[in-house]
Formats: C-alpha cells, structure tokens, sequence
C-alpha cells in the first residue's frame, strides 16, 4: 500500500 | 481536505478556544493538567517543523501556526498569570514514562531514518498519549468542571474523525498511513471511559463525576 509521503495533515 | 479531515479540525481548534475560555473566564486553571499541556507544546513543535522548510497550504500553514501560538500561551498562562490556580500535588503522572516510549517507538517506526521523520513519528506518538496526565489527574480528583469536560469531548473528538478520514482517503486516494492510524485509534480509545461518563452524564445535564 502506497504511504502517504507528503504529509498534510495536521 | 473532506468532510471527516474537517470535522476533526474544527474539533481541535474548537477545544482550545474552550480552553482559553476556561482558563479566561474562570480566570484559574483549576483541573487542568500543566504536564498534558506542555506535551501537547512539544507535539506541536516537533510536528510542525515543516512549517520553515514545506509550503503545504494556507489552511495548513495558518492551523500550524494557531496550534502552536495557542499551545505556548496556554502553558504561559498556566505557569505565570495563573500560576497560584495551579495544584502540582495532584498533577503527579510522570511523563518521562511517556516520553521516554514514544522517543524509542519514533526510532524504530519512522516513514525515513531522518532527523524530521523521526520528530514527526515521535509527535505522533506523545499526542496519542499525551491526554494521560490530564485523564490521570481527573481520576484522582473524581470530578470536573462541566467547561473542563466540554474541553476533553472536542479534544478527543477530533481524532476520533481522523479516523473515519483516514478510511475515506484509502477509498478516493488510495493511500494510508500507518503510523498516524495506529496512534490515532489508541489516543481514541483513551478517551472511551471518559467519552462514557461525558455523554451519560453531562450531556443530560448533570455534573461530571466519576463513581467513588
């Protein structure tokens, strides 16, 4: 499963 | 950005303008936890890092900004306009307990063996637990006032609509992120006792009081 890499969240 | 993400948002920052208003009006900070909010101080920083190098948004950036702002004038007026408010004696949870977990669990669960990924993994972990000294403080004093309560529903609700966020970005992006799931459901899951009292008892309009 592809990970969130640019992270935007808070 | 949906709805959940949103919901979850508007949740945090509604609990500490609930917070400030406590603190504020009551013009004491009776009840709270100084240690939870001085985690919450090195949550924000170590998270937010990426302020000075990672333009994300202006929603993201003004957020980052307000949580971090908000956090350290918290913990000022705790320490200082309101310090005499403030009981250490009952305030005893030792966070080194937490702290001390969530720097090795950062080593060894990290997106990237970086100085910035560790503190974020790290971030993640200490808000998961974070609420800890808070919820350990309100077990021993057995009760709260209804402000404080209401200040404890928003914080915990908004992670608990990450969740619910997390399952819809799976959906429509198909991506995940394990770390913040995880750390996201447990800091949830803490709030469950408290969740229980708060919606059986101070919803109805009585006060928040834990059985003896």
């Amino acid at each position: 499963l592809p990970v969130v890499t640019e992270k935007d969240e808070l | 950005m949906n709805f959940f993400r949103l919901l979850g948002d508007l949740s945090h920052l509604a609990s500490i303008l609930i917070l400030l208003h406590k603190i504020k009006t009551t013009r004491s900070c009776r009840g709270l936890s100084f240690k939870t909010q001085a985690l919450y101080v090195a949550v924000f920083i170590t998270r937010y890092l990426d302020l000075t190098y990672r333009w994300v948004s202006l929603y993201n950036f003004v957020m980052k900004l307000f949580f971090i702002g908000s956090s350290c004038a918290t913990l000022y007026l705790m320490r200082y306009k309101y310090c005499p408010t403030h009981d250490p004696s009952i305030d005893t949870f030792k966070i080194e307990y937490l702290v001390g977990p969530c720097a090795i669990l950062a080593l060894i669960f990290n997106y990237k063996f970086s100085v910035s990924e560790v503190l974020w993994s790290f971030s993640i972990f200490l808000e998961s637990v974070a609420i800890l000294p808070q919820l350990f403080m309100l077990q021993r004093t057995g009760e709260a006032e209804t402000i404080t309560t209401h200040y404890l529903a928003a914080l915990g609700i908004y992670r608990a609509f990450y969740i619910p966020n997390w399952i819809y970005r799976y959906f429509t992006e198909g991506v995940v992120d394990p770390i913040a799931i995880v750390a996201g459901i447990a800091q949830t899951g803490l709030y469950l006792d408290f969740f229980y009292v708060y919606f059986t008892k101070v919803m109805q309009g009585e006060k928040f009081e834990l059985p003896a």
